[in-house]
């Protein structure tokens, strides 16, 4: 299985609807300080069910909602939907392709869809589990936090390894 | 359980020697449960020493040094239950073109069965890529990006959206 | 005493709004006593706006937006009771090349009145020196330090030690 | 009143007895991971009288002292001697060059030197106070810790103040 496509409208920085078609290897993002990539990491954490607002540098999770410039209004809700292939089915569904989306409104609102029919964050957590997709299983790299794993003591080390393993 | 720790904590020791060596070229590093007597409550201490230095606590290692390391493990980890895709957010910071050479070189070969999306500034990083996107906010506060395939022959910039 | 801190703060105010600024040629950032009537025990909110963004909470600005706001509030401190040399450790590394650039024309200001000595893996940083010291470890696990002037024509490599 | 001269012999990966030179200006060290840049750091942080070995990255303060390599004995003791320009006589003694010596053997026996002088860490620290060069006022910005100072919490912030102010 793999990412096919990842597609963001109103998270954080990205305003309008954006996106990003990927293929098996090695995709590369850059651009300047404060441009956006991280927010893309984010976005993909966010679609497979992160909690913490925290985790995401955001308060509370209707920060992550695009909050207008001088010149652009702020969006009423933020949308990120994540398209995996499923050829070789790796998921327990009979689908080919698999898309889940979360949808979070000023309110504070959640919304999940799984192939766009409506599903609940636990739908989203069984369809990942086993898979290695869940974000504890290190899917995600961050910024940063590769320091702690090597200067951190040896408890807090080992719920890093109780995460993964 | 306690088998399934032990068993799984044996095989990331395995894969962290073999990683950390790879990406040193050399030297050695060791995963330790503090507490072998208390397998689930253990602390885990990490021992290692790059090639031709004699071995101190890791504290002492440089930042680039500490970054390699921190690789060496995470991969350790990611071997275990390799997730179909993985994001690097700027992990090959601290490192300095030797290192970062080695890293993606390591990351070639990962990348034969998982995905790898890398966000980075490192233009040694940039040359393994298969698909570069670039991001940018030409309109203040507004994020867009810009695809640059790489894969057959000469580099097309197109808007996605 | 409560005046001394009062004024230092006010000043501390005054150059990191300034010093913010210039870095990011434009923007706004704020240093807000969170209880003004407990001026000796009231913590320091920091608030920053790059330019053409909206305000939010610095937690949400990226990797690069955080570091350059860290100098600009260290060069504020700084600037309180300049020392006579500072010695800066890789505080660019999460620069890219424009707000790098930014950073080395600020410290070339500074530099007038103050001796710095800058650790840096990046080739924009560097061209700003007069003079550069490499460090290497030819032999395994020992420094050596090579110096390269630059301040009247060509370099010369030649070993200090 | 500028830094001219820095000597390190026997501290950390400095096994041999190094000399930098420096001018007003700005000098810029380089080189690759590991090779000895922020042991250069730390050798002028600890010159200057740092009592933490944690801020040294150390458990121990004897732990700066050269350890040896395969083909290299470990050092006995570790020196590092900062010499300064007092021409504007910015530091209260009639020398126009001040140089302080820290010396630690193995037995963690540690040794001040003021102008060759036996003195007491007391002595150096009276030295630098009002001249901004004692290690609390920023003389010296450390890799990895620029951060801190954005993200901390409001009252952790305010210790960072303190120390400046
Ligand atoms: N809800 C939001 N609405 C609008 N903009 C936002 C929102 N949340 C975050 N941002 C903006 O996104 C920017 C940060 O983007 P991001 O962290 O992705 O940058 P980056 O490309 O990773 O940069 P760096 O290279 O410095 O790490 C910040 O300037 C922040 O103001
Ligand atoms: N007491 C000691 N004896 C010998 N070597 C030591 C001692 N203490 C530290 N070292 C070595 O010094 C090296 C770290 O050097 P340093 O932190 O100065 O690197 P650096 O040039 O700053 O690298 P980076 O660019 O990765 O930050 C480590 O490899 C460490 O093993
Ligand atoms: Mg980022
Ligand atoms: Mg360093």
């Amino acid at each position: 299985m793999y990412l096919k496509k990842l597609e963001i409208n109103g998270f954080k920085s990205f305003a309008d609807k954006t996106e990003l078609l990927f293929e098996p290897g090695i995709t590369s993002v850059v651009g300047p300080n404060g441009c956006g990539k991280t927010n893309v990491a984010d976005s993909v954490r966010w679609v497979m069910g992160e909690q913490s607002a925290k985790g995401l540098r955001a308060s509370e999770m209707t920060d992550v909602i695009f909050n207008g410039t001088d010149s652009r209004k702020a969006s009423s809700m933020a949308e990120v939907t994540l398209t995996l292939s499923n050829e070789d089915k790796s998921l327990p569904l009979e689908y080919d392709e698999i898309s889940i989306t979360r949808r979070v409104y000023r309110s504070g609102e959640s919304e999940y869809l799984i192939n766009k029919a409506i599903a609940r964050l636990k739908d989203v957590k069984e369809l990942f589990m086993g898979t290695g997709l869940g974000i504890s299983a290190y899917s995600v790299m961050a910024q940063g936090q590769m320091d702690q794993i090597v200067t951190s003591k040896p408890v807090e080390r080992r719920a890093i390894f109780e995460e993964a393993a | 359980s306690k088998e399934l720790f032990t068993s799984t904590f044996a095989t990331v020791q395995e894969n962290f020697k073999d990683v950390f060596q790879r990406l040193f070229e050399g030297g050695r590093a060791e995963l330790i449960l503090i507490d072998e007597g208390d397998v689930l409550e253990s602390g885990i201490e990490i021992v290692a020493r790059p090639p031709g230095k004699r071995l101190q606590s890791v504290s002492l290692l440089s930042g680039g040094e500490k970054a390699l390391t921190a690789i060496a493990l995470l991969f350790a980890l990611f071997m275990v239950k390799p997730s179909p895709f993985c994001l690097l957010d700027e992990i090959d910071a601290p490192l300095d073109d030797v290192n970062t050479g080695r890293f993606i070189h390591l990351l070639k070969e990962f990348a034969k069965r998982t995905q790898f999306i890398m966000i980075t500034h490192s233009k040694v990083s940039m040359e393994i890529a298969d698909v570069i996107y670039g991001v940018t906010m030409q309109e203040a506060g507004v994020s867009k990006i810009i695809s640059t395939k790489f894969k057959e022959g000469a580099p097309e910039g197109a808007p996605v959206s």
